[in-house]
C-alpha cells in the first residue's frame, strides 16, 4: 500500500509501484490467455526450426487480418517413414483444433529438390487409421510438378478432415513421368527435401464453428 | 480520452506497455513484442455520467450540466472502457503449430464515464 497518494478510481490508497506492475502482468497474462481459448500457456517441447519458421512465417500474406473469430495455421510435417528425403511418404500433422473449426482454405508446401527429372505426379492421399484395408487413403488431389524449389499444393478444405486423435496423415504419392529411365529411380529418392528447414508444411485457414451448426446440418 | 496524469484525478486512460519478455511468454508468442495494456481509471462525478470521454460534444456537456444541477444522482457513475481495438497475435500452440489469430477488444482505446 503506497503511502500518501489515493488510488483515482475508489480513493483508497494506492498501490506501491511494485505491486500494482505485478497485477498488471497477472491481469495481461489473464486477459491474454482468456483471449485465445486456452486455460494455461502451450509448453512448447519441440519448437519448429527458427530457420523453417521463418520461411514458413513468409507464406502468411503479410497484412491479411484473419476473418472474425478466424485464424491462419501452419503446421510442419513429422516423417513418420524411416528415410527422410524419399519421393513417396507419410507426413504426420498435429492439428487438434481441425475438429472444432470449419476449414475454409488448404495447401500443402513441398520442397522439390533440383534433381527432379522432369514432370513429377503427385497424388495425395488423407490417410485414416481404423477403417477396414481398401478404405484407409482417401484421395485428395494430384497434382503435376515440373519445377523445383517451393510448391504450394492446394486441398479441397472440404476433403481434409480432422481426426478424434488430433493426428493428420497425408500419404504423398509420387512419380517421375513415365520418359525416365530407371536411372533415375535411384534418383527418386532425392526429390523431396523433408528434412530441417524444409520440411512440408499445411497452410490453413480455419473458422471457429458458431455453436450449433452441426446440429442444424443434422435436422 | 486524455491518458492519465498522475494528479489527473477524473475518468482518464492509463497507458500501460506490457513486454511479452517480462511474461516470460517470448518462447511462444511469436509476434508483436508486447502489447498496450490500458486501463480506465479516475472519478466520475454526476455532471460527467454518461460522457463518452473528457473531450464530449456540447449537446452531452449541456446534459452535464443538467446533471449536475440534480442533487440526487440516479446512482454511481464508472469509469469504462469506451472504444477498444483488436490485437493480431502470432503464437506457437501446445502442438507446435503457427498460429495467427486477431483477438477482439484487446486493447482499450478510450475511456468515459458509464
Amino acid at each position: 500500500q503506497g503511502t500518501g497518494s489515493a488510488c483515482p478510481s475508489c480513493g483508497g490508497p494506492a498501490l506501491a509501484l511494485q505491486a500494482e506492475r505485478a497485477l498488471v502482468l497477472e491481469l495481461a497474462k489473464q486477459q491474454i490467455l482468456k483471449g485465445l481459448h486456452l486455460t494455461s500457456r502451450p509448453k512448447i517441447t519441440h519448437p519448429p526450426p527458427q530457420a523453417a519458421l521463418t520461411r514458413a512465417l513468409r507464406r502468411l500474406q503479410p497484412g491479411t487480418t484473419a476473418p472474425r473469430k478466424g485464424e491462419e495455421v501452419i503446421s510442419f510435417a513429422t516423417i513418420t517413414d524411416s528415410s527422410t528425403s524419399t519421393c513417396s511418404s507419410m507426413l504426420t500433422f498435429h492439428l487438434s483444433t481441425l475438429q472444432s473449426h470449419h476449414l475454409y482454405h488448404a495447401r500443402l508446401w513441398l520442397h522439390v529438390l533440383p534433381t527432379l527429372p522432369s514432370t513429377l505426379h503427385l497424388k495425395i492421399f488423407q490417410w485414416s487409421p481404423g477403417r477396414r484395408r481398401r478404405e484407409s487413403h482417401a484421395l485428395l488431389a494430384e497434382h503435376q510438378v515440373t519445377t523445383p524449389g517451393w510448391h504450394a499444393l492446394i486441398l479441397p478444405s472440404g476433403g481434409l478432415r480432422g481426426e478424434e486423435s488430433g493426428v493428420v496423415k497425408l500419404w504423398l504419392d509420387c512419380r517421375p513421368s513415365e520418359d525416365n529411365s530407371t536411372a533415375a529411380t535411384g534418383r527418386l529418392r532425392q526429390l523431396l527435401d523433408t528434412a530441417g528447414h524444409h520440411r512440408p508444411f499445411l497452410e490453413l485457414k480455419i473458422q471457429a464453428k458458431e455453436p450449433g451448426a452441426g446440429r442444424t446440418k443434422r435436422r | 480520452t486524455p491518458t492519465c496524469e498522475p494528479e489527473t484525478p477524473l475518468c482518464c486512460r492509463r497507458d500501460y506497455y506490457v513486454d511479452f519478455q517480462e511474461l516470460g511468454w517470448r518462447d511462444w508468442i511469436l509476434q508483436p513484442e508486447g502489447y498496450q495494456l490500458n486501463y480506465c481509471s479516475g472519478q466520475c462525478p454526476p455532471h460527467l455520467a454518461g460522457s463518452p470521454g473528457i473531450a464530449a460534444s456540447f449537446h452531452s456537456a449541456v446534459f452535464n450540466l443538467l446533471k449536475a444541477n440534480n442533487p440526487w444522482p440516479a446512482g454511481t457513475s464508472c469509469c469504462v472502457p469506451t472504444a477498444r481495438r483488436p490485437l493480431s497475435l502470432l503464437y506457437l500452440d501446445h502442438n507446435g503449430n503457427v498460429v495467427k489469430t486477431d483477438v477482439p477488444d484487446m486493447v482499450v482505446e478510450a475511456c468515459g464515464c458509464s
